[in-house]
C-alpha cells in the first residue's frame, strides 16, 4: 500500500519493538560476564540506577504529556532499557575486539557514562513515537514536549557527555534507520552549536582543563 | 550511513572518552 507519512512513522515503531521483542529489560548473560570480569562488579548500581530513572522517567512523562500517560511513560522506558543493554553488550564486544580488554570495570563503573548511554537509546524511542505524533496530531500533540533535549533535563545530564556517546551508540546498533541516525545526527548539532555552550556547561570546564595542561590544540590563526 | 560524519579516530572508542582507557 502507498506509503504515508503516518504509515512510515508507524512502520518505524513497529521495526524498533520488532528490534528490541527478543530483549530483556535485564541485563543478558553476556552483560553478567563482562560485568563479573570487573575489578568492581558493577551489577548492582547498574540495576538500581535503572529501577531509579525509572520512577524519575514515568513521572517527568506524565507530567510533560499527561497524568493518564504515566503507564505510556512506562512502557516508554522498558523499551529504552532493553535498547540500552543492547547497545552497551554491543559497545563492549567491539572494545573488546579494539583494545583486547575484558575488565572495563572503569567504563562500566562510570554513572555518566550510564546514564548518557541511557537517555540516547531513550532518545531514540522518544523520536520514534514523537515522529509518529507529529505526522498524526500536529505540533498540538503533548508528545511534542518530549523533544530533544527534554531527556537532558529529565535526567539532569551534561548535553556534552551525551553528545560523547552518539557516534558510538550509531556505530554499536546497525539496525538503527536512516532517519533515527539523522536525527542523532541534528542533535548532536544541537548540542554543539548551542547547549553544550550554556553557562553552566561541561564543555568551559574541559576547555580550561585542557589548556591549563596544554594538551589542547593550539587555536588557528585568524584567517586574513 | 554516508549523511552521518562519523569523527571518532580509529583509535578511539567510548572507553578513551569517558577516561576509561
Amino acid at each position: 500500500p502507498q506509503q504515508t507519512p503516518i504509515r512510515a512513522a508507524m512502520y518505524s515503531i513497529q521495526q524498533l519493538r520488532g528490534e528490541l521483542t527478543s530483549i530483556s529489560d535485564q541485563p543478558s548473560g553476556i552483560l553478567m560476564v563482562y560485568f563479573k570480569n570487573c575489578t568492581v562488579d558493577p551489577s548492582e548500581d547498574i540495576t538500581k540506577r535503572v529501577d531509579q530513572f525509572g520512577q524519575i522517567f514515568s513521572q517527568k512523562f506524565a507530567q510533560a504529556v499527561g497524568q493518564r500517560c504515566e503507564g505510556l511513560g512506562k512502557k516508554r522506558f522498558t523499551l529504552g532499557v532493553q535498547l540500552y543493554y543492547k547497545v552497551m553488550e554491543s559497545m563492549l564486544k567491539s572494545e573488546e575486539k579494539r583494545l583486547s580488554v575484558q575488565n572495563f570495570s572503569k567504563l562500566l563503573n562510570n554513572a555518566t557514562f550510564h546514564t548518557s548511554l541511557l537517555a540516547c537509546a531513550l532518545e531514540v524511542v522518544l523520536a520514534t513515537y514523537v515522529g509518529y505524533s507529529l505526522k498524526n496530531g500536529g505540533s498540538e500533540s503533548p508528545e511534542t514536549n518530549l523533544c530533544f533535549p527534554w531527556i537532558l533535563d529529565v535526567f539532569q545530564l551534561h548535553a556534552f557527555d551525551v553528545y560523547k556517546v552518539i557516534e558510538s551508540f550509531i556505530k554499536a546498533e546497525p539496525t538503527l534507520k536512516h532517519d533515527m541516525i539523522e536525527h542523532l545526527g541534528r542533535c548532536e548539532q544541537q548540542i554543539m552549536e548551542s547547549i553544550a555552550w550554556k553557562s553552566d556547561s561541561l564543555l568551559f570546564e574541559l576547555l580550561r582543563q585542557s589548556r591549563e595542561d596544554g594538551t589542547g590544540e593550539q587555536a588557528e590563526p585568524p584567517a586574513t | 550511513t554516508q549523511d552521518y560524519h562519523f569523527g571518532l579516530e580509529d583509535h578511539e572508542g567510548i572507553s578513551e572518552l569517558f577516561d576509561c582507557d
